[in-house]
């Protein structure tokens, strides 16, 4: 038997946001210890890895681990039912072939359930090395996303370039070019509008603008967000969602000309 | 997309 329940389903409904440009459809693995994801993209440039530790959840049960594969295009119709307070729970037996979600509103004068088939999804597993990043930037997550949405007007890749003095996100096309610095901010007051950066070696990596503009439909989910870089490994773009866990996104570098 | 590598590339399967 497996039960969650959460109070808050707006969480589900942003998370769903964040992820359906990137996969039609993933695997949810199911153990004692939470609820994880992590899919590729169809053209196998990006991985999204998802944890939603079980303390997290206002009621969790986990008898037996189990996978749930499901079509995220479908999910997001079902939570599209529910109200953003509502409470939702996620049910399914050991071995079952569907999964429920219930919702229920919050003074009980509503309880709707809908239930989903499930799906076998034949989905490897990528072993995700842990890294000490040379550069750790933290910033306010809509100035990233804005960021991304400025520059793709004018390439189709962004360089970031990351130095003790600041990040610079540079684009350049057919119209010209476009750069944008950042510097850390001597803000201490205001934790959610603070950019910091940990740098150990200045790194310059150059990545696609579509996939960093899908990374940003997260932004509801986090005030701050953390890009990880080394040379030559995949960006991490992380979201904290307070309390549950985090969503991360991996994406390939492009190779300069 | 030209030089756009892949993210298998770099983390092996499990």
């Amino acid at each position: 038997m497996f039960e969650a329940r959460l109070v808050s389903s707006s969480t589900f409904k942003k998370i769903l946001d964040a992820v359906k440009d990137l996969l039609n459809e993933a695997s949810f693995d199911c153990s004692e210890s939470g609820i994880q994801l992590q899919a590729m993209d169809n053209s196998h440039v990006s991985l999204v890895s998802l944890m939603l530790r079980s303390d997290g959840f206002d009621k969790y049960r986990c008898d037996r681990s189990l996978t749930m594969g499901m079509n995220l295009a479908n999910m997001a119709k079902i939570f599209k039912c529910a109200n953003n307070d509502d409470t939702v729970t996620i049910k399914a037996q050991d071995d079952a072939d569907t999964v429920t979600f219930m919702f229920e509103a919050k003074k009980q004068e509503k309880i709707s359930d809908y239930e989903m088939k499930l799906m076998n999804l034949d989905q490897e597993h990528l072993g995700i090395p842990e890294t000490d990043f040379s550069c750790v930037i933290r910033m306010p997550s809509p100035e990233f996303a804005r960021i991304c949405r400025d520059l793709s007007q004018f390439g189709e890749s962004i360089v970031i370039s990351c130095t003790k003095e600041g990040v610079k996100f540079s684009t350049g096309g057919d119209i010209g070019t476009a750069n944008v610095k950042i510097a850390q901010t001597n803000n201490f007051d205001k934790e959610e509008e603070s950019v910091t950066i940990e740098m150990q070696e200045p790194v310059t990596l150059t990545f696609a603008c579509q996939y960093l503009n899908s990374f940003t439909k997260a932004t509801p989910l986090a005030p701050q967000v953390q890009l990880s870089m080394s040379d030559n490994v995949p960006l991490v773009v992380e979201y904290q969602i307070p309390d549950l866990g985090h969503l991360r996104f991996y994406l390939a570098p492009k190779i300069e000309d | 997309a030209r030089g756009q590598r892949k993210i298998d590339e770099f983390f092996g399967k499990n």
